[in-house]
């Protein structure tokens, strides 16, 4: 395997995902679900968990398009180049971007969901018999109102299972029309139209009117492409006419006859001659789901394999039952680490089996801190006395020791190192601790004492009352800076907000904890902001908080922040 | 028997056009993947560096290494593939 140039990756294990636009070539939900599947593939090897959100930037910020699709990286019509992905960071990073020059299937043919019938939206089953007569694609036959439909079952004689096909004239998807089938016909520009177009757009996206005039009504959706729409070509979605006339002979069915590439063509018209209006015939496809999956490698940090069978192998080949390989999880495992969980039952060789918790027999949720380090393992510790940043790294205390792990690179925690050799003054027990954003001076409190380091030199040990807190505090648990020149801390079930510049507590407090952050404990032995977040701690575990004090993921304070 | 059909290829309107000879092809496609560099060179160093860059593409793909443009290098470059360079840069 290999990873980008600086081991790229995200510093965060909840990378959040959105879908700015879908394919024609599948019904919504398969795409919804496919890129679901694309990243469990990767969420079931590692710490990482994915969060689709639906406004807003994410980190995987997903889309189609085609040729010049908007990045120096076009596209090149169907087959060649099927997708690409941007390593993890700002901006363009870490988005994936699909070819919609391709027909995007599941691997194996024309991928189509019915909607309404009574197959309750079952995939279309082909080849499927209907009045003795067998079928490999949607069909009108049998309707007057020539909405395409298909059988769920092998035979429709013998099970009546069926449902509609995708169809502009059952529906469309994106735009502004909430999903309203097409009108027929329809004005747009003076002009009048009688199928869907793709007119007015650069993007090559076939739309249509949901009103009888876009001019007038501005309402408009995105044509789903018939499972017999031709692909690329100059007829996109359109579907084939047979027979044809090509060179002055007749077809019946798809021909690779005037291309040099073999692949398979139509004409949508009855006189290609005539008209010159075609495309290629559908074929197996490309699978989304696995196109997907290897683009979110990408997106994740990985580079393309050398291993042949490797997902991250630059080649595209369709693989039934997909099992993810050794390679890939090797390389996904090298950034991020394993999924935490239960110990494997046989240590993979020359891998360090996970750091299992000890059985403890007291209740998890016990208070009394343990007085034995465990043998300097940080992994073990149940309960850290305080923990913060300093300098930009996370550090944890624990009686006397403390160790730190860097904001950058995957490196595990340093540690365990001694407080008294860094910070000489102080005791082994830390309640909690700051560093202030502007001067860098580092705040210790332990008990109700407090000392104040500027590099080597400290001030200190000071009461507590000394900044306006009431003698009815007996230690403070948590610091969370505000701006550049205030801090809340936390002590019980309240905070104060400190004003560092006068070193004196605020008017208006102490606020109860749960009437500001709603939904973390309001007992947390532990609070400290860490790369925008508020990460509130009690025990083994923290509960984060997003800028706009939401609680946007709960998890252990071991494996998430100390990479155990 | 009739004379085999001879194939007339025409042009189809909106098709992509990728009429290029093999080594175009081929030097098209090393460079867009980062096997070898994009800035020109003389024709005698253009034939050095091409062999090498084909070379690290056959063993990039699990081929053998001849360093020669034959079929089955010119098979793998009409693969479907990721758009991502090989070779990071």
């Amino acid at each position: 395997y290999q990873t980008f140039d600086g081991d790229l990756k995200w510093d965060h294990s909840d990378v959040t995902y959105r879908i700015l636009n879908y394919s024609p070539d599948m019904d919504s939900s398969l795409i919804d679900d496919a890129f679901a599947r694309a990243f469990k593939v990767w969420s079931d090897v590692t710490p990482l968990s994915f969060t689709r959100l639906f406004e807003g930037t994410a980190d995987i910020m997903i889309s189609f398009g085609k040729t010049d699709h908007g990045d120096p990286y076009p596209f090149d019509g169907k087959d060649g180049l099927l997708a690409h992905a941007y390593p993890p960071g700002e901006g363009v990073q870490g988005d994936a971007h699909f070819d919609d020059d391709e027909f995007w299937t599941l691997g194996k043919g024309p991928a189509v969901k019915t909607r309404y019938g009574n197959a309750n939206g079952a995939m279309c089953h082909f080849p499927f018999t209907f009045e003795g007569k067998s079928y490999t694609s949607c069909t009108t036959e049998g309707r007057t109102d020539n909405l395409p439909w298909c059988a769920t079952t092998a035979s429709y004689d013998a099970d009546k299972e069926y449902g509609f096909c995708p169809s502009e004239l059952l529906y469309t998807f994106g735009g502004n029309a909430d999903g309203a089938p097409c009108v027929f016909p329809f004005i747009f520009l003076d002009k009048e139209y009688s199928s869907c177009t793709t007119e007015g757009r650069n993007d090559g996206n076939r739309w249509c009117a949901t009103t009888n005039n876009y001019d007038k009504d501005k309402k408009y959706g995105f044509c789903p492409s018939r499972d017999t729409a031709v692909i690329g070509g100059n007829s996109e979605g359109e579907p084939c006419h047979f027979p044809f006339v090509f060179l002055g002979k007749e077809y019946n069915s798809c021909t690779s006859e005037g291309r040099g590439d073999g692949k398979l063509w139509c004409s949508t018209t009855e006189d290609y001659d005539e008209d010159k209006k075609w495309g290629f015939c559908p074929d197996q496809g490309y699978s989304l789901f696995l196109v997907a999956a290897h683009e979110f490698g990408h997106a994740l940090g990985l580079d393309h394999s050398s291993v042949r069978d490797a997902l991250m192998y630059p080649m595209y080949s369709y693989k039934e039952n997909f099992p993810l390989h050794q390679d890939d999880i090797e390389g996904i495992q090298y950034l991020y680490g394993s999924k935490p969980g239960p110990k494997p039952t046989v240590p993979e060789p020359n891998t360090p089996t996970t750091t299992s918790y000890p059985e403890t027999t007291d209740d998890p949720f016990s208070t009394t801190p343990s007085t034995k380090l465990p043998d300097n393992d940080a992994c073990k510790v149940l309960k850290f006395d305080t923990i913060t940043v300093i300098e930009g790294d996370l550090h944890f205390f624990k009686n006397g020791h403390y160790w730190k792990v860097p904001s950058r690179g995957d490196a595990r925690h340093q540690g365990p190192l001694s407080i008294s050799e860094s910070w000489p003054a102080l005791p082994a027990v830390i309640d909690s601790a700051f560093e202030d954003v502007l001067t860098k001076k580092i705040y210790f409190f332990s008990g109700t004492r407090f000392w104040v380091y500027t590099g080597k030199s400290v001030l200190g040990p000071r009461s507590i009352e000394k900044l306006g807190l009431p003698n009815s505090v007996q230690k403070v648990e948590g610091a969370l800076q505000k701006g550049t020149s205030k801090v809340l801390l936390f002590s019980g079930e309240d905070f104060w907000r400190l004003d560092v510049k006068t070193q004196k507590i605020d008017r208006g407090y102490p606020k109860p904890t749960e009437v500001v952050f709603g939904g973390v404990p309001n007992d947390a032995h532990d609070v400290f902001q860490y790369k925008g977040h508020t990460y509130f701690c009690r025990d083994r575990f923290y509960w984060r908080m997003n800028s706009r004090r939401q609680v946007d993921r709960v998890g252990y304070v071991n494996y998430d922040l100390l990479k155990c | 028997w009739s004379l085999p059909v001879k194939s007339v290829f025409v042009t189809f309107p909106g098709d992509i056009i990728r009429n290029m000879t093999d080594m175009e092809l081929a030097e098209n496609y090393l460079k867009r993947f980062g096997y070898m560099d994009t800035l020109q060179r003389s024709g005698f160093q253009s034939m050095v560096s091409t062999e090498k860059a084909l070379k690290r593409l056959q063993r990039q793909l699990g081929l053998e290494e001849t360093g020669e443009l034959n079929k089955e290098t010119l098979e793998a470059m009409n693969q479907p593939r990721c758009g991502v360079p090989d070779v990071a840069n």
